[in-house]
């Protein structure tokens, strides 16, 4: 998901 | 992961070493404000509650913990251990008026409506207005110390880094967020003053004062 991949940073 | 992003990161590690290497050595925090380093704890705990829900990396997961566990030592030396130095009169900023609008703006944009997605869109809207308290407390005395020009070098090239981390993103991934990124471009922008004065003072060895 698009937004989901944010979360993989800090 | 990426050049930018990774180094975003590490700068924003070294900021958080630099500050606590100053508080240390000097056994002081004169000048540094009390109240932007709560900020950013309650950044770091409303960002990182995905640490008990989701699993992403072992860098990502050991990162959040050294950003939480550092800011919150941050804390007890200024609050606890060194309370005696800590510049209360110029501190004076009230945090209220970032938290509330914050969480308020967190309440109507954000990706999804759930607790945990709320949350985390509050401390992006926090994190771009949290140095606010430091900047106004620098303003007040007129002054920094080198090592706190260092320390706020570091943590304003930090997001200016993600923002080139999200360009690259855009380009390479076709990922963007534009929360995040709308944030991230005030958060830089709010630092703007700051890094002209870092380049034209601190780095040619004067110590950063503001013009009276």
């Amino acid at each position: 998901m698009q937004h989901e991949n944010s979360h993989d940073e800090l | 992961m990426n050049i930018f992003r990774l180094a975003g990161d590490l700068s924003h590690l070294l900021a958080i070493i630099l500050l606590l290497i100053k508080i240390w050595k000097t056994r002081s925090c004169a000048g540094i404000s009390g109240k932007s380093q709560i900020l950013f704890a309650v950044v770091y705990v409303s960002r990182y509650l995905d640490l008990v829900t989701t699993f992403i990396s072992l860098y990502n997961t050991l990162m959040k913990l050294v950003f939480i566990t550092s800011s919150f030592a941050t804390l007890y030396l200024m609050y606890v251990k060194f309370k005696a130095t800590y510049d209360h009169n110029h501190d004076s900023f009230r945090i209220e008026f970032l938290l509330l609008p914050c969480f308020v703006l967190a309440l109507l944009i954000n990706a999804s409506f759930t607790p945990l997605e709320v949350l985390w869109t509050f401390s992006i809207y926090l994190e771009a207005v949290a140095i606010l308290p430091q900047l106004f407390l620098v303003s007040k005395t007129g002054e920094a110390e080198s090592i706190t020009s260092h320390y706020l070098f570091a943590l304003g090239s930090y997001r200016a880094l993600y923002l080139l981390n999200w360009i690259y993103r855009y380009y390479a991934e076709g990922h963007y967020d534009l929360i995040a990124i709308f944030a991230g471009a005030i958060q830089t922008i709010l630092y703007c003053d700051f890094f002209y004065l870092y380049i034209t003072k601190v780095l040619k060895g004067k110590k950063l004062q503001l013009p009276a």
